[in-house]
């Protein structure tokens, strides 16, 4: 579903300096697979996510999705493309503060017209996957941390995209609300979901079939969950 | 250095609705103490650490800092207290967008008064210590979601303050960074600095003297490291 290859993405700062986030990635994902990424802090994870995702451009490389190569795609095609194939889960979080939780899961759907109960009915359903039943009606400043990062997880799966990625799911999550959110997105892939998930912690990359390791802006090492 | 008796938090959901965010908390920490809580998602840790803290007034209770009651003084005198006292790391990191790594850090040396090049100093010193002595100069968007909470820790120490308030300060960070930060902050506490650190990570609890655990706005144990 996902083919990647000499991803390049370099930030400039001032006139003679450059950050050099992605130094030439190649990725693939086949389709229903699961792959977790990770690796030290700077490395490159989210900007790989994002480069990926069609959040960010790359300075060089090529990029498939879907068998669609994106990197041909006019820019003005990304976001209708971005919306129908992939569920974001952000590092953070990126709720719309004005908006309630349930507000927040459903508004990928209102925004492709879903009708308001159908909406409602398909929120309240994923509020509950994630335990968050009775959090309905509460502000991203009405939650606690892993509260608002679940109800981020709950609005990435509402279209059921081809492709989720995630960016460290669990990341303020303790252990038991990890598995819940774990155990949720594995019975996801083995339903044929296929994902992407950057995390720092062994216990969620376990949950993967392919481990990826980066570090500077490369990835040095690849491996099943049983070598980890 | 604090002292907490009976706190409650009540948060009003509408008319007939209420959260119990905390339901009756005691907490002692000696000068010099470093003290772990720890607790499911929606516990009550970040409301009893934003209650200790100063940024949210208890419901009921009593709070004392450094022999003064807190939950006596005028609302109007907080901000002072709280600023000489108390340097607080925020579970969302909080830093300001429009300010790169090096402004966020010395901005509450700035707001003192220190003069420039002296804030300079320091901030480049902390920085330093936490690993980004190469991101000065990066705004917050221009940071990776740990660098980010790394410029958060830095700022926290930039005053020195008699207590510091940790909300999950490893949650984005992987384990050499985290090890970092940890060996950081428990440096710091063997020269005399008082802690209060939350976390879900068992290893960054494990830094700690004591661990105590929460549950629905509750403490329900309490257990020295050794015993984890
Ligand atoms: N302003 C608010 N209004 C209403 N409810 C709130 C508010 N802030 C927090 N809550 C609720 O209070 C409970 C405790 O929140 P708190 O942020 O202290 O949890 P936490 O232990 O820090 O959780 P996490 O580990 O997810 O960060 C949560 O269930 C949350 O929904
Ligand atoms: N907009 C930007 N401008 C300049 N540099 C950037 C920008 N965004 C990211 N960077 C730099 O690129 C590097 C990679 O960032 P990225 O966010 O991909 O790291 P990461 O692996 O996700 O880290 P973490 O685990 O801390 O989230 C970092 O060192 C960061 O400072
Ligand atoms: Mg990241
Ligand atoms: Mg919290």
């Amino acid at each position: 579903i996902l083919r990647a290859r000499g991803l390049v993405k370099r930030y400039p700062m001032g006139t003679d300096n450059c950050v050099n986030a992605l130094r030439g990635v190649d990725l693939d994902l086949r389709r229903g697979g699961f792959l977790a990424l990770m690796g030290p802090s700077g490395s490159g994870k989210s900007t790989l996510l994002n480069v990926v995702g069609t959040l960010d451009q790359p300075s060089e490389g090529r990029l498939w999705l879907d068998g669609r190569e994106l990197t041909k795609e006019p820019n003005s095609r990304l976001p209708d493309i971005r919306r129908r194939l992939i569920g974001f889960i952000f590092q953070g979080f990126n709720l719309i503060p004005s908006l309630n939780a349930l507000e927040n899961v459903v508004l990928p759907l209102r925004y492709e017209g879903s009708p308001k109960s159908e909406a409602r009915r398909r929120g309240t359903e994923l509020l509950e996957m994630v335990g968050l039943g009775d959090r309905f009606h509460h502000l991203p400043t009405e939650l606690s941390g892993g509260e608002q990062q679940r109800v981020a997880i709950a609005r990435a799966l509402v279209m059921k995209p081809a492709l989720i990625l995630a960016d460290e799911p669990t990341g303020e999550l303790d252990s038991t609300s990890s598995r819940l959110i774990m155990e949720l997105l594995s019975g996801l892939n083995q339903q044929g979901q296929s994902l992407i998930l950057v995390t720092h912690d062994p216990t969620t990359a376990a949950y993967a079939e392919r481990i990826v390791r980066m570090r500077d802006g490369l990835i040095v090492d690849e491996e099943g969950p049983a070598e980890v």
